[in-house]
Order: structure tokens, then C-alpha cells, then sequence
């Protein structure tokens, strides 16, 4: 196949025990090529080449081919794996959790069509309810055929409550939905909202009425992990609207490498808080770090 | 790109940027790069991208499709939310202004609500539609849809599928199955597999289109929500490797949107 992948780059240290701008530089178009087929944007992959190889031939590297065996040694592989190793982990940052909720707090999700915003709103609903809050999901996907069904359906499979009724107004079923939590000191309101595109003005406009209805104390942008390079556009665009507070990377039970999670990250800087794994509404996790960058890397 | 008469490195490099940025992919970026290569002159690089793409997409073309005696059956697939059931709501439309009579399969009957949502659509485009119970076999809900059709003077039966992951091979095998299923019924069926795929889609696609053909023989490719700002760059890698063509393009998720693939105006818009 094209992509040899990470394995490759750190084979080429076999045997060797200095680590050089040559050796190091071959090892990095293995890496490059790796990189760009996980939909990682060629920008990035540039800044990442160019720190790894500072890493790696800019300092004095202390590498000896095991003399005593009660040394701990370093072998050229296992330095220049852990420089892209860790030079990708910082890049990603780690995942958060959502804090304890005070008050009747508002999660908003919002994303591109398909995205998994709906079966994340369950997946969360189930996940804070395990930790002993009261929550409540609300139907305001006011446009796809069927959505309040769907959410109505998978409120029901984990016992947590769904706030549906007909009407065309986003924005007002939000309110109402807030009104009847706070009488009732839930804890956490999960709005789960239609797919749009962050270039649809009409759409975007939408999203700012159920905002400004409701302040959520939480707005986290659902990402597809095999999206390819437009993903970072479209995470801007709805960061430019919306006051992101979280990433969500779905889809990650699939064999896309996820490059674009990276992209999404650098760019706006907002923190990937989970990933989810499957189509169950167990399927969620925080998010952490060091499993996407050895699955970007290949 | 900016102008001047020789390809130095760094215009080379800009034009490298918009191939990944088009979600090209290496090998075809390579490919085309090289076209840019052979340019010889910024002026002429815009052209030359154009044709070797356009050279490309022409490579896997289909001829247009025979009549068959008896209903059309085709089979849609794809990954999870790519955008399967609304693409039927809207081939079905098309049909039916055609003067044709369409009947739907409602067979993911594994995701929430998913009967219902192909139901709305039947209605919208006064369309018919057989349904199985939520959590029953896809396959018999095919076959069921394949025996109406036949009784009922039907002549298209779109059978909508789950979403699935080509990592999941018991579902991966489902899809073997549902089109054996078929094939009891009619032996040349089913004599459309359109894969759908997202237009947002990274390299993931070409593995897409690879593992779900090992399954069903797919024909064509619906490249769905081409309307957002994603350019679908990946066709052209699913065009070389894997050899299918482009059938159709979503561009919105109203009735109405869907267009036939045009190789032309796709490559211009893609360098646009
Ligand atoms: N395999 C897998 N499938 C998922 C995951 N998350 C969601 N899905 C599936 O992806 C499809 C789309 O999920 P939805 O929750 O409907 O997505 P959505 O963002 O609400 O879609 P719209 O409301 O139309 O924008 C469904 O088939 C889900 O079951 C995941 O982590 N893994
Ligand atoms: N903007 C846009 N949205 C689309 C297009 N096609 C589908 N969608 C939207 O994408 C989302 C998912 O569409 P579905 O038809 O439910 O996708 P699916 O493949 O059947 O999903 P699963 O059955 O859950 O795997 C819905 O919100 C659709 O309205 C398109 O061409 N453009
Ligand atoms: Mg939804
Ligand atoms: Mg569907």
C-alpha cells in the first residue's frame, strides 16, 4: 500500500545509534506521506516536521548501543518515536470532561449534517446521568424528517427525558425546555439541534436565537473523524458564531486515521472533550491524546 | 497561483496546498502535480490540472444504463450519516417525474426512527413503501419490497440500508447478504449499488469505496452534500484506484437537490 506508514520511518534507525539530519530526514518522508493520507493539512505537517527534526538532530542526543545492560538506553527508534509521539500529543491537548453541573446548566450541540449530533446528545444524557444528574434532551431539530422521533426513541432506550412538540421555532422550544427544567431543578439540558452548514446563513442565524434563548453554559461542535481537510474551515466557521467550548471526534470506531481531528484543534484551539466509538449510546469517552496521535501516526 | 512564466518550488508547493486542500490525496496529487509539472508555465498549469482530472474522471465514465424487463432494483449503501436515506427520497422524485412508479425498502431497521424517516420522504414523493418491524432481518424487508414490486407494476425499488462502518464485517457480510437476498427474486438484481458518500469526506473514502465493493458490486457513487465547502477531491483517488464513476450529487437536502455528475463542471470547481 502507499502509506508504509510510521513503522517504516522508525525502521529506518535499525542499527544505527546517532541520529542525523539524513537519517532523521528519511525517516520524516515516511512520516510526511503517513501523515497526509490521515487527512492531517499540509501546513501542520510542515511545523510538525520541522519541530520533530530540532528534537531529534538539534540537541545532543545521548544514544548507546547497549554496553551495560543495567543502562537505561535509548535507541535512535525509540527517540525519534517518541519526539513525533510527543510533539503530536502536545499539539492535540488532553480532554475534559464536563464539570459537575451547577444549577439547571445548557449543552448545546451543534455540527455539520450527520455529524452524530443526536446520538451524542443520548450518549451524553446517559453518561451524565450516570453520574447522578437529572437531565433532560430536547428536540430541536426543527427540519429533518423524523429527528424528534429519533431523540424521542433513544431518550427512551436510557430512560432520560425528551422534550419535544411540533412548532417550527427552534429558539422558543429551547426557551420553553429551559423554563420547565429550572421548575423542575433538573440538572443538565442537552439541546440537540439540526445539521447545518456553517456557510448557511439562514441556519447560523438560528443557532445565534436558540444561543441567545437559552446561554449555554457548554456549546460543543460535533466532528466527523474521517472528514478530510475542509474540516477546519468548517470548525472555524462555527467558531467564529458560536463560543465553542468542546470538540466531539465521532465515528472513531471506523479505520479513518482522524488527521483532521488535529487540524480542527490547532486552528481553533477549542479542546476535543470526548470521542465516540460506535452507534450504542455507551459509546463515549473522554478524549485522550495519546490514543489518536499513535492512530494518526500509522 | 502567481504569475510567472517558470513552475519554481514554491509555486509548485501552492499548487501542491490546493491539491491536499481539495482532499486529492497523495498518489493522485503526485499524479496531477506532475500534469502541473509538464505545464511548464503557471498560465498553462490551470488547464493542464483540468484536463489530466477531467482525463481521470473519463476514465471510469458508465454508459447509459439498459432498460431491464421487470422492476429496476437498486441497492444504496454507505457509511452512517452520509446521507443514504435522504438521497433515495430524492431519486425517488426524480422517477416519479419521469411518469415511473417507485417503491421504497425500508430496510435499516436498526437505527432509531429510520423507518419513520424513509416513510416521510415515501409521502413527500408520493411514493410507495414497504416496511419490516424495527429490529427485523434487512434482507427479508428487501425481499418483501422486491416481491411487491413485482406484483404491483412497480418500475424502480430503492432499498435504503444502515449505516455501517466497513470495519464492522458482521454488518459489512449483511450487505453480501441483502444482495443475494434479492437475487432469488430477480437473478440480474441488484442492477444498481450506489454508494453514498459524503462530500466532507478525507482519504477514509477510498477505503470506503474499496471495502464496500468487495461486499455488493457497486456501480455508482452519490457524492452527497456538495453544497457546503468541501470540493469531494477524493472521486478523482476513487476514480484511479478503485474504478467507479460518479453518478449523482447531492448539493442540499431538499427534494430538488440532486444533480447528474458532470465531470467538467466538477474539475473546474474544483480548482476554483
Ligand atoms: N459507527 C458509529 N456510528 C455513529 C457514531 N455516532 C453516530 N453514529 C451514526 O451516525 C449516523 C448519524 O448520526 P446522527 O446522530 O443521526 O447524526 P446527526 O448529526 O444528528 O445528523 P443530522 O441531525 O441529520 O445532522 C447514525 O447512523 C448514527 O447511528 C459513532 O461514534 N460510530
Ligand atoms: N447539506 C446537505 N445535507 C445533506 C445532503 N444529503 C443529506 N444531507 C443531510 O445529511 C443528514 C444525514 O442524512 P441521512 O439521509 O439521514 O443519512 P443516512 O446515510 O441515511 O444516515 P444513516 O441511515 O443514519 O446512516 C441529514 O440531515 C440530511 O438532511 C446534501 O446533499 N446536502
Ligand atoms: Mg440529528
Ligand atoms: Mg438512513
Amino acid at each position: 500500500t502507499l502509506t508504509r506508514g510510521f513503522k517504516n520511518a522508525r525502521d529506518r534507525f535499525r542499527g544505527t545509534t546517532r541520529l542525523n539530519e539524513e537519517n532523521v530526514g528519511e525517516a520524516l518522508r515516511e512520516v510526511r506521506m503517513s501523515l497526509l493520507e490521515a487527512d492531517v493539512d499540509l501546513g501542520i505537517v510542515r511545523d510538525f516536521l520541522e519541530r520533530v527534526t530540532e528534537r531529534c538532530v538539534g540537541s545532543e542526543v545521548q544514544l548507546k548501543a547497549g554496553k551495560k545492560k543495567d543502562q537505561q538506553n535509548v535507541s535512535a527508534g525509540d527517540y525519534f518515536t517518541k519526539s513525533c509521539y510527543d510533539e503530536l500529543v502536545a499539539l492535540m491537548g488532553q480532554g475534559e470532561d464536563l464539570p459537575p453541573a451547577k444549577g439547571t446548566r445548557v449543552v448545546l450541540l451543534a455540527g455539520l449534517q450527520g455529524t452524530g449530533k443526536t446520538t451524542t446528545a443520548a450518549k451524553l444524557a446517559r453518561h451524565l446521568k450516570h453520574r447522578g444528574e437529572k437531565v433532560l434532551l430536547v428536540a430541536a431539530d426543527v427540519h429533518r424528517p423524523a429527528a424528534r422521533e429519533q431523540l424521542r426513541v433513544l431518550g427512551e432506550s436510557i430512560g432520560v427525558e425528551v422534550f419535544s412538540r411540533e412548532g417550527d421555532d427552534a429558539a422558543a422550544i429551547c426557551a420553553e425546555a429551559l423554563t420547565s427544567a429550572r421548575e423542575q431543578n433538573l440538572d443538565t439540558v442537552i439541546l440537540d439541534t439540526a445539521g447545518r452548514l456553517q456557510i448557511d446563513d439562514n441556519l447560523m442565524t438560528e443557532l445565534d436565537a436558540i444561543v441567545t434563548a437559552t446561554e449555554p453554559d457548554h456549546t460543543l461542535l460535533t466532528c466527523d473523524s474521517m472528514m478530510g481537510r475542509e474540516a477546519v474551515n468548517v470548525a472555524k466557521g462555527f467558531a467564529d458564531r458560536l463560543l465553542l467550548d468542546g470538540l466531539i471526534l465521532t465515528k472513531l470506531d471506523g479505520d479513518s486515521r482522524g488527521g483532521a481531528a488535529l487540524a480542527i484543534r490547532s486552528a481553533t484551539g477549542v479542546p476535543i472533550r470526548y470521542v465516540t466509538l460506535g452507534e450504542d449510546t455507551e459509546r463515549i469517552e473522554v478524549f485522550r491524546a495519546e490514543g489518536l496521535a499513535s492512530r494518526i501516526l500509522g | 497561483f502567481s504569475r510567472r512564466n517558470t513552475l519554481d518550488a514554491s509555486t509548485l508547493s501552492e499548487i501542491e496546498e490546493i491539491l491536499f486542500a481539495a482532499d486529492l490525496g497523495v498518489k493522485t496529487a503526485d499524479d496531477l502535480l506532475e500534469a502541473a509539472k509538464q505545464a511548464g508555465s503557471t498560465d498553462a498549469v490551470h488547464a493542464a490540472l483540468e484536463a489530466r482530472a477531467l482525463e481521470i474522471l473519463s476514465g471510469v465514465s458508465t454508459p447509459p444504463e439498459a432498460d431491464v424487463s421487470g422492476p429496476k432494483i437498486v441497492l444504496i449503501v454507505g457509511v452512517n450519516g452520509s446521507g443514504k436515506t435522504t438521497s433515495i427520497g430524492k431519486l425517488a422524485a426524480r422517477h416519479i417525474a419521469a411518469g415511473k412508479n417507485v417503491l421504497l425498502a425500508a430496510a435499516d431497521t436498526f437505527r432509531a426512527a429510520a423507518i419513520d424517516q424513509l416513510g416521510i420522504w415515501a409521502e413527500r414523493v408520493n411514493a410507495e413503501i414497504v416496511k419490516g418491524s424495527p429490529g427485523g432481518d434487512p434482507a427479508a424487508v428487501a425481499f418483501d419490497a422486491v416481491k411487491a414490486a413485482q406484483s404491483r407494476d412497480v418500475d424502480v425499488v430503492l432499498i435504503d440500508t444502515a449505516g455501517r462502518l466497513q470495519t464492522q464485517g458482521n454488518l459489512m457480510d449483511e450487505l453480501g447478504k441483502i444482495a443475494r437476498t434479492v437475487k432469488k427474486l430477480v437473478p440480474d438484481a441488484p442492477h444498481e449499488v450506489l454508494l453514498v458518500l459524503d462530500g466532507n469526506t478525507g482519504q477514509n473514502a477510498i477505503r470506503q469505496a474499496q471495502e464496500f465493493s468487495r461486499q455488493v458490486d457497486v456501480t455508482g457513487i452519490v457524492l452527497s452534500k456538495l453544497d457546503g465547502t468541501a470540493k469531494g477531491g477524493v472521486v478523482l483517488g476513487i476514480a484511479q484506484e478503485v474504478g467507479i464513476p460518479v453518478r449523482f450529487v447531492g448539493v442540499g437536502e431538499g427534494v430538488e437537490d440532486l444533480i447528474d455528475f458532470e465531470p467538467g463542471a466538477f474539475v473546474r470547481a474544483l480548482f476554483d
